[in-house]
């Protein structure tokens, strides 16, 4: 799965998801990458996000929306949201989990329980950066 | 307040230091740079976060070492099958396909469905005639698949069918 968050010079905010699926997927399985508010959100009073992992447990976690929710009603930063993100319901959602975000500041956050997410990051007039570990 | 900004993923796995070879971290890293680098040249030129977020996502479904576009991970049936999503902060306006096949590009799907189609979620066939009747480029099976893929695909089977084989494994 790839996908990528953008603030452009206007203040708007958006998210993009693609992805192939699971290795081994059944035929006609889809991943939470296209069900909205489970593998991707954007909504310009407060983030974008774009998720990535075991998309069974993000799409029953809703998960790319509750890091909207956390900040919106529950006044949490950016980053804070993201990582509880990753920890929620962790009990009963097992699997992989990565989750890419962004306010509306062009602030970025990446959160993952994996150890590894392939990311990358440039804000305007900044050096790029990218990172596997990290 | 940041003028603009990108971030982007290529995805999450159990992977520790020293499991990947420095050839494929140079790739990843290479792939993401260019990734970064489509995205954030359509920002500096003023573009929308829209048009930034798909041009960096299309980058990397081009680039076989990323699980999306060509270089997809294989079904059960050795087949890809793709699914893409893209949102517009400001309207809200969304567009997501699930289950496409031999769409080239499955975000470039999601962003025509998100400005043309009155429907948020197109699948399967559906999906890909509306590609057809936007003129976006259809691709062959065999332009998706990589030969790594179809060699981890072909171990996994024959490591299923081993299984399957092993003595004794029949006993009910």
């Amino acid at each position: 799965t790839v996908g990528a968050v953008a603030l452009d010079i206007n203040g708007n905010l958006a998210a993009a998801t693609s992805t192939g699926g699971l290795t081994n997927q059944m035929k006609g399985r889809v991943g939470d990458t296209p069900i909205i508010g489970g593998g991707t959100f954007a909504n310009n009073e407060v983030c974008a996000v774009s998720c990535t992992g075991e998309g069974e447990a993000i799409m029953r976690g809703v998960l790319a929306h509750e890091v909207y929710a956390m900040m919106k009603y529950a006044d949490n930063s950016l980053q804070s949201a993201t990582e509880k993100a990753i920890q929620l319901h962790a009990d009963k959602l097992k699997g992989d989990r990565g989750i890419l975000s962004m306010d509306t500041t062009g602030k970025a956050a990446f959160g993952f329980n994996t150890g590894f997410m392939k990311r990358g990051y440039q804000a305007a007039d900044e050096e790029p950066f990218v990172a596997l570990w990290e | 307040m940041k003028k603009y900004a990108i971030a982007i993923h290529a995805g999450a796995e159990t992977l520790k230091p020293g499991e990947l070879d420095k050839k494929k971290e140079e790739a990843y890293r290479q792939g993401l740079a260019d990734a970064l680098k489509e995205g954030y040249d359509v920002l500096g030129k003023g573009g929308s976060a829209l048009d930034a977020v798909e041009a960096a996502v299309n980058s990397m479904e081009r680039n076989p070492m990323f699980n999306a576009g060509r270089g997809a991970s294989l079904t059960q049936r050795g087949e890809t099958e793709f699914d893409a999503a893209i949102m517009d902060g400001n309207t809200l306006r969304v567009g997501a396909v699930g289950g496409v096949r031999y769409v080239q590009h499955p975000i470039s799907l999601a962003k025509v469905i998100l400005q043309k189609c009155k429907h948020c979620l197109l699948v399967g066939t559906g999906a890909e005639e509306f590609a057809l009747a936007n003129n976006l480029p259809l691709k062959g099976p065999e332009y998706f698949v990589t030969p790594e893929k179809r060699e981890a695909w072909l171990d996994k089977q024959q490591e299923k069918a081993g299984k399957k084989a092993m003595p004794g494994s029949m006993t009910d």
